[in-house]
């Protein structure tokens, strides 16, 4: 689909949260040591703005798509 | 965890803005 490397390290853990409300963000960052904060909110932005994903019950909680 | 209905919906509509973005960024190629 056009991702990076780290853009689909991202989208493949929160395609693989089976939780109702999605993924945390705290939760990322724990799964995604080695990249920034700063690396996971540009991921996580590119993802937002191709509908990829979307943010649940807050804006730190996203599920995907399809 | 259980989510109350209005979260539920917060998370459906959101889940159909993106489908629609999606299929917008699909179209533009």
């Amino acid at each position: 689909m056009g991702f990076t490397a780290s853009q689909r390290q991202v989208f493949t853990l929160i395609k693989s949260c089976p939780l109702a409300e999605g993924i945390s963000m705290q939760c990322l960052r724990n799964s995604l040591k080695y990249l920034s904060f700063y690396d996971i909110r540009t991921c996580l932005q590119f993802l937002i703005n191709e509908g990829h994903i979307y943010s649940t019950i807050d804006d730190c909680h996203f599920k995907c798509t399809n | 965890s259980s989510l109350t209905a209005e979260q539920q919906r917060k998370i459906e509509e959101n889940r159909q803005r993106a489908l629609a973005r999606r299929a917008e960024r699909l179209a533009q190629g």
